[in-house]
């Protein structure tokens, strides 16, 4: 089944 | 210190009723420019950004650059004593522990005064990449609400698929699928019913309808919901607020092992 992603991994800390 | 008076109190009712359900507590930056925001939900699947500009504000003065700590539901609570054609102004000292709300009635003949207090939060601030996105779909915020709220009925998740004149919303579940297309249409007669899609590449994404449902409570902001997409990139929710700025929402997708 698909997983849901985190946001952070697409985002990073700025 | 920090002023703002919003002539609208109703849009800043409808920005914490849209997003109170998602964060529990987040720091509300002020600066000169205007007041803005960004938070994630607790299992960080997704991401809020507002943002009010100063000159959407009927009256703006934010002498140093202040980051407020609030919870959303005491916000709410509050926010819920203004009426709806009430104005709202907001106030803090600088290094203050409270914000005041002021709500003005239309003719001035009620005035309240609510203090909130204010909590130190730790927050993580993302850096948002500036993105092409793939596709850009712009269509009836209550149509986006409704067809996120009828697929839920059947699944969890949402493909949602857009071609060059069409965006399809399919999902599957327990008691069969269901799909629901919407066709391009710029009806110029009738600018608040239009659906507009701007594609460089055709794009299909699945995510869980649940946070696009909660997305979808920032429907009283504006005409149109905007979804912008990139393959294997979040979905941007945005809500154009006219004239003092815009709610966005991110959702990671679904991904395949």
């Amino acid at each position: 089944a698909a997983q849901q992603a985190s946001i952070t991994a697409f985002f990073g800390a700025s | 210190m920090f002023e703002a008076r919003l002539a609208q109190g109703a849009l800043l009712k409808k920005v914490v009723e849209a997003i109170k359900d998602l964060i529990e507590d987040a720091n509300f930056d002020c600066n000169s420019s205007g007041f803005s925001l960004q938070a994630m939900d607790s299992s960080h699947v997704s991401l809020v950004a507002l943002s009010l500009r100063a000159d959407g504000f009927e009256h703006y003065r934010c002498d140093r650059n202040v980051s407020m700590g609030m919870k959303l539901a005491s916000l709410s609570k509050i926010l819920k004593c203004a009426n709806g054609d009430d104005a709202i102004t907001m106030k803090s000292e600088d290094n203050g522990d409270t914000i005041t709300f002021m709500f003005e009635s239309p003719e001035q003949e009620r005035l309240s005064e609510f203090d909130l207090k204010l909590m130190d939060i730790d927050s993580e601030h993302l850096g948002i990449p500036d993105n092409e996105y793939d596709a850009t779909v712009k269509l009836p915020a209550a149509e986006f609400q409704r067809i996120v709220k009828d697929l839920s009925t059947i699944g969890d998740t949402v493909e949602i698929s857009v071609t060059k004149d069409a965006v399809k919303f399919g999902t599957t579940g327990d008691i069969g699928n269901a799909n629901i297309m919407c066709r391009q249409n710029k009806a110029a007669d009738k600018p608040d019913e239009s659906t507009e899609i701007d594609i460089n590449e055709a794009v299909s994404l699945t995510f869980a309808l649940r946070y696009l449902n909660s997305f979808a409570k920032a429907t009283p902001l504006s005409t149109h919901a905007v979804l912008k997409l990139s393959k294997e990139l979040p979905i941007l929710v945005e809500y154009h607020i006219p004239e003092v700025g815009r709610l966005a929402f991110y959702l990671a997708p679904k991904i395949e092992d």
